[in-house]
């Protein structure tokens, strides 16, 4: 042990093992996943080269072997909560994505949360073995974040009971979703559903890509990686263009809105529904946004007491950084930013839990308020993060810019989140949308609930400063 | 209809309520010029659009006072004294530090004057000494094995440089002694001077 970092454990004045406790939500959840880390960091199976010195391909398939190896040892281990998989995840590929991660993260919450019993019948368990391996088709080549301008098209052939996919341009090929370029054989798209002559807007189809047992495209899927990226080397981030692609009328996702076999379009209770999914994905990114900024801490922080430069007075030895005020000004900060960012990270999964069951009950009245806060905390926790993590690097001086750091890793591999599911300055946005609808409300005499109360003081808002 | 706000800037429910009033006042400020600029543009999407840096602004501070908040809330969860006083002083830093990077919010609204915010600028300081002993202990809360913090600057034992040393000597470019374009290109180049 070096002895300066031994010498800053001495000093501490709290008992660190009852803020890993908290930090992890209790004893038995830290002991859970010291476990489940030891089963990981133990197996010979999930060595692998330091990817800083393979190329991409070997990268990718690196990858790939390790996820197939996970899948397995999660089988073995019976590790089937969604926090204790998403954390098994977290040790096998730390700080990197993995090509499954769309398949478990998105495709098989979709089905959950969309499917019907009978879909569930169909997909769930071929999905759950990897006969079935699935991506989350949403973005287009030309539309991100503006959902209702994807293009996509889903068009409602009663004759055969069939649905009609189609890419109608360039800008409507599908562009991005992880695990489509090379892992999946089967997407969830999300496309204009048109039935009748009518359009009703952004639907989720069910949509082989993949021959299940030779993985070929099937005919008239064009599918592909779309090559390298800033970072996310491991997965085969994909693109998919459709033509005249025929699926069942049972491929649509139909748990909420649904199209009855002469064609009648039946309306979910709300148009907010088939965007469950990317709700869910945001709440994580804020309790994601806290891992990595925590790691970019522990890094920056460590290194700074180890580290010796320059000296305060001539002649005597040189101090830590971590002595000196400047570093303590940039570094702290990111430290307290971290442990904020963690308890809103543990506040909203257990509100996302609460209100999804809400909604499961029938009772939407509080979703237009989820999707308002993991819009704008995602968008708020992943910009202060990605900032936070270049200041990290620059703190560690020149070894900061070695990959030997983990820092660049973790830039590049964080950096997607002010983008995916939503640009940041979008979901910003959205919030403010929320925010002055509300404040509307106020105005025209109705009381708020919930994290927007303080809206209803709005008669008290002059205030003055005080004198100190 | 004054209502003065009594901040005390080592109480951290008080600075709570100032982020609040800073978010309820930015909130106002952006449904405002919304207003005023569909007087003007009488369109609803161009006064939107004309509104949009105001409206991130107060979602912004929107966000931010939320984070606050659930961070302030989360100490009265806390039993242990040791754990509570450490969390108690980062959440007050940040509360604070982030008065100080938005204090044109806090001034522009009249909920802080400015030698209030010069006060903030000195408790920051002494505040930045008293996490000082903490700051090693705080990052080894969150916990992270070496390996998946994979970091050679990062590492729970400190010794940083013998495996700086290690992990470059496995770079790809150490394989050979001599790499194979010192004899495709440099060495002809060589003779062609």
């Amino acid at each position: 042990m070096n002895p300066d970092i031994m010498k800053e454990r001495q000093n501490a004045t709290f008992d660190v093992e009852k803020l890993t406790n908290i930090l992890d939500g209790g004893p038995e959840k830290t002991k859970r996943r010291r476990e489940i880390e030891t089963l990981v960091f133990n197996d010979p199976d999930f060595e692998e080269e330091d990817p800083n010195f393979l190329s991409r391909s070997e990268r990718y398939d690196q990858a790939v072997r390790k996820s197939a190896r996970m899948i397995l040892k999660m089988r073995e281990y019976g590790i089937g909560h969604p926090d204790e998989i998403y954390f098994f995840k977290k040790c096998v590929h730390p700080s990197r994505p993995e090509p499954l991660d769309l398949h478990l993260g998105m495709f098989l919450p979709t089905l959950l949360n969309q499917a019907t019993p009978e879909q569930m019948d169909r997909f769930f368990m071929p999905a759950w073995n990897l006969n079935i391996i699935g991506t989350y088709a949403q973005t287009e080549m030309g539309h991100g974040t503006h959902l209702r301008g994807l293009e996509t098209t889903a068009t409602y052939d009663p004759a055969t009971q069939e649905f009609v996919l189609n890419s109608p341009t360039f800008s409507s090929i599908k562009w991005w979703p992880g695990g489509l370029g090379k892992t999946s054989n089967c997407a969830i798209v999300i496309a204009q559903l048109y039935t009748q002559g009518n359009c009703h807007g952004l639907h989720a189809f069910i949509v082989p890509i993949r021959d299940f047992n030779t993985h070929e495209p099937l005919p008239g899927i064009v599918v592909g990686d779309i090559g390298p990226k800033f970072g996310y080397s491991e997965v085969d981030n994909g693109f998919l263009k459709l033509e005249n692609i025929r699926i069942p009328r049972e491929n649509m996702l139909m748990k909420h809105a649904t199209v009855e076999p002469d064609g009648t379009y039946v309306k979910p209770p709300s148009s907010k529904l088939t965007y469950g999914t990317m709700v869910f994905i945001r709440s994580l990114i804020v309790g994601n946004s806290a891992l990595f900024l925590a790691k970019s801490c522990t890094i920056a922080i460590r290194y700074s007491a180890v580290r010796h430069q320059s000296d305060f007075r001539p002649g005597e030895p040189e101090p830590q950084i971590l002595d000196y005020q400047t570093q303590q000004y940039k570094l702290f900060p990111l430290l307290a930013m971290a442990y904020a960012f963690a308890f809103v990270g543990q506040y909203m999964n257990d509100t996302y839990n609460r209100i999804t069951g809400d909604i499961n009950q029938g009772d939407f009245t509080e979703m237009p308020e989820l999707h308002a806060l993991s819009a704008g905390l995602k968008a708020f926790t992943t910009w202060a993060t990605n900032a936070a993590i270049e200041v990290c690097r620059m703190s560690c001086g020149g070894h900061g810019y070695s990959c030997s750091s983990a820092l660049p890793d973790i830039y590049v591999g964080f950096t997607p989140s002010c983008t995916y599911e939503g640009e940041n300055t979008v979901m910003m946005l959205q919030t403010a949308r929320y925010l002055v609808k509300s404040y509307q409300q106020v105005k025209a005499g109705k009381q708020l609930s919930g994290i927007v109360s303080y809206l209803n003081e709005a008669e008290h808002w002059r205030v003055q400063p005080q004198p100190v | 209809a004054a209502r003065p706000t009594v901040v005390d800037i080592n109480d951290l429910a008080s600075l709570v309520e100032v982020y609040k009033l800073r978010a309820a006042i930015l909130v106002e400020m952006a449904a405002k010029n919304i207003q005023q600029e569909l007087q003007r543009t009488k369109n609803q999407e161009d006064a939107w659009n004309n509104s949009a840096i105001d409206l991130v602004r107060a979602s912004d501070a929107h966000c931010h006072y939320v984070v606050v908040k659930l961070f302030t809330d989360k100490l009265g969860e806390i039993g242990d004294t040791a754990v509570h006083s450490v969390l108690s002083t980062l959440a007050l830093f940040y509360t604070l530090h982030g008065i100080t990077q938005n204090s044109g919010d806090f001034l522009q609204a009249g909920l802080l004057s400015v030698p209030q915010v010069m006060l903030i600028s000195v408790r920051i300081k002494e505040l930045l000494s008293q996490l000082r002993p903490n700051a090693v202990a705080l990052v080894d809360a969150f916990d992270i094995h070496d390996k998946s913090l994979n970091s050679v600057l990062g590492r729970y034992d400190g010794n940083v440089y013998e495996h700086l040393f290690e992990w470059a000597r496995r770079s790809p470019l150490n394989s050979t002694e001599v790499h194979e374009s010192f004899h495709k290109y440099l060495k002809p180049l060589r003779s062609k001077l």
